[in-house]
């Protein structure tokens, strides 16, 4: 747990965000 | 026993028992993604950064994200009466935030608030503030330095010339010198960091526990 932002699922919000394709992530 | 992520984004910081902690973990970052695509949005529209490498872009968002965030959020934090709003809109006294487990970052966070209000920012110098507080070359993992530098100094130096010619009186011929509202503004830059420190430690201490 090194990265506190890989744990949150930040990158994976940020690299879709700015393709610009950010979707409703599942529950 | 309960699980509390007392944090501001969060739209349920009191967790429902009965979920598993993966669970509330995943309507924390639901609760979240809002505001981070909002940063995104506004770094698409900084002048230059989507000139960087995708790797840079991404680099900047991810280490630079939460101060945005406090930066964008820092009216939340009502210094006079000792409370926080969450996005929620519920608002929590000092002392319930105490007992959710806020404590050590609480008053670093007020004091941040505190501190930025102090300089009574225009909309323009608050948006301007906030493209220097994400495009800061000396992230960690940056590939091209030299072209986020390139991008910081001008953008410094924008906010250089838009907050000393709203506070340098007419008449005022020194124009080398930096009015202190400028400085005390760059002054909010290690704090940010440092806030941004603490709140990494906290994840972790989440993660792990």
């Amino acid at each position: 747990f090194s990265d506190p932002a890989s744990n949150l699922g930040l990158e994976d919000i940020i690299r879709k965000a700015l393709m610009g394709n950010l979707e409703e992530r599942p529950e | 026993s309960d699980i509390m992520l007392a944090c501001p984004m969060n739209m349920q910081p009191h967790a429902d028992p009965s979920k598993s902690p993966q669970e509330i973990w995943e309507d924390f970052s639901l609760s979240f993604t809002p505001a981070v695509k909002e940063v995104v949005e506004f770094a698409k529209h900084i002048p230059g950064f989507s000139s960087l490498t995708q790797n840079d872009q991404v680099t900047l968002l991810k280490a630079g994200t939460f101060e945005v965030l406090m930066v964008r959020f820092s009216s939340l934090f009502n210094v006079k009466e000792q409370t926080v709003t969450f996005i929620s809109g519920a608002t929590y006294s000092l002392e319930e935030l105490r007992a959710m487990g806020m404590s050590e970052m609480l008053g670093a966070m007020f004091d941040f608030s505190h501190k930025l209000a102090t300089l009574e920012l225009s909309s323009e110098e608050l948006g301007l503030f906030t493209a220097v507080v994400l495009v800061s070359a000396d992230r960690s993992g940056i590939e091209s330095v030299l072209s986020v530098e390139q991008l910081q100094e001008n953008l410094i130096r924008a906010l250089r010339s838009l907050v000393n010619k709203s506070t340098v009186a007419p008449g005022n011929n020194h124009h080398n010198m930096d009015s202190p509202r400028f400085t005390k503004l760059l002054l909010k830059l290690p704090d940010l960091r440092t806030l941004n420190n603490m709140h990494s430690e906290k994840l972790l201490s989440f993660r792990i526990d």
